[in-house]
């Protein structure tokens, strides 16, 4: 009789065993030679959930070289790539996403109380048995502080063109021209034309690709949130500086185009359900400078208007724009210095920041908010094309 | 009563800084 015997599957624990000649070819298939496309369609952050396999069976044999050597030239890795890729958007999310997984992971699955309160038992059966790995934790906090900073800084260098023209030269709102002050340089409505101008939607354009790629690529909404806090901070400060250095922008359709682009993009925030991110917020300076280029300027009322609305704007920044303001035609005064004396009355107990010009490189502290998966170990499986086949499932 | 599980070995970590030191090392020593 054919007696079959029947090898019973071990149950898959969740870890993954290699041997150490093998770390090159992981760090070199997971990390290093890693494209986001070939992970699209399988679970977000798959390289962070692979390493943590790895680490945790190597903590499960109590083999701590192997866990520094793993840790140590991931990081590595990481690094090297993002040198690499230093213009890429799309490969910068994707390592931060991962990055910022893996230290999920690490405090998940710690053994640290505050960070299980979320497991199911089954995850809490994947947690780390022999080490502490607390001080790694903090570097891949650091490292993701870095490659946060990286991703800011690909997506500024993105926008930063398109601004001045954008919100404050193109002309989208039908029929302004007619009240342009003289010698204004008109814009046409094309995303980008002949001299290199573009118009609000070549902004909300590239802020839809960015958000659908932080998307795809499965990083944390904290995170998404913080990164476009900044990006209109940074919209706000450098179209504010230009109004601030610019007579030819500092008029009341400018005002009025201002408001119009302003709403667009708090309208697109809404729709993609990032208004909570304070992006708005940061962007209060510009809104109450769009509104003092339309409000009125000659009575004393007047000055008290403007002074009671213009809180997030200096005292210096306040006089510049009445200074620079260029009445829309003959018919209307230029702003009176007596005027402007009383604005300056009514504000001198302010104690304003001194320097006129906003800091559009100041970037905000970020934060990576604990984000536990509800993922088990065990029902991640490695895909063949990641040619990681020397990886043994334990 | 449970047996209460052996407390966790610390494991020190370089800085980024060292672990870009130690990898440049590597690089340089590897022809």
């Amino acid at each position: 009789r054919q007696v079959t015997v029947q090898r019973k599957e071990k149950d898959f624990q969740g870890m993954l065993e290699y041997h150490k000649e093998d770390e090159a070819a992981l760090i070199r298939n997971l990390v290093t030679d890693l494209k986001p496309q070939m992970l699209s369609g399988t679970v977000p952050c798959l390289p962070a959930y692979i390493l943590y396999m790895c680490i945790r069976h190597a903590d499960y044999t109590n083999d701590d070289l192997k866990v520094h050597s793993l840790l140590t030239s991931t990081i590595n890795g990481i690094k090297k790539v993002l040198k690499k890729h230093n213009d890429d958007f799309e490969m910068t999310t994707f390592w931060l996403s991962n990055t910022c997984r893996l230290l999920h992971c690490l405090k998940q699955y710690s053994g640290d109380e505050g960070f299980m309160t979320q497991n199911t038992a089954k995850q809490n059966e994947h947690c780390l048995k022999n080490f502490d790995l607390t001080e790694y934790r903090q570097v891949l906090s650091d490292l993701s502080i870095q490659i946060y900073q990286q991703l800011i800084k690909i997506a500024e260098g993105l926008l930063q063109p398109m601004i001045v023209s954008a919100m404050l030269e193109n002309e989208s709102i039908q029929g302004l021209s007619g009240v342009k002050p003289t010698g204004y340089r008109k814009r046409s409505s094309s995303m980008v034309d002949g001299d290199n101008s573009y118009c609000l939607e070549a902004i909300i354009h590239q802020m839809n690709s960015f958000h659908t790629v932080m998307c795809d690529q499965g990083l944390d909404p904290e995170i998404i949130l913080q990164v476009f806090k900044q990006l209109f901070y940074m919209i706000n400060a450098v179209t504010l500086n230009n109004l601030l250095l610019r007579k030819d922008v500092c008029s009341w359709s400018t005002g009025m185009q201002l408001r119009y682009n302003i709403s667009q993009l708090e309208e697109w925030l809404r729709g993609r359900n990032l208004h909570q991110s304070g992006a708005v917020q940061t962007m209060e300076p510009l809104i109450q400078a769009a509104q003092l280029l339309q409000l009125k300027k000659k009575t004393r009322e007047d000055a008290e208007a403007i002074c009671s609305l213009c809180t997030s704007l200096s005292t210096q920044q306040i006089v510049k724009i009445l200074n620079l303001y260029t009445p829309l035609n003959e018919f209307e005064e230029r702003v009176t210095v007596s005027f402007i004396r009383t604005i300056q009355a009514q504000l001198q107990d302010r104690n304003d920041p001194q320097q006129l010009l906003l800091d559009f490189k100041h970037m905000f502290p970020v934060l990576f908010p604990f984000n536990p998966s509800s993922l088990t170990m065990d029902s991640i499986h490695i895909p063949a094309c990641l040619n990681l086949e020397f990886l043994n499932e334990v | 009563g449970t047996q209460r599980p052996r407390p966790r070995v610390l494991l020190k970590a370089p800085t980024l800084a060292e672990m870009e030191e130690m990898s440049t090392s590597e690089e340089e020593e590897s022809p």
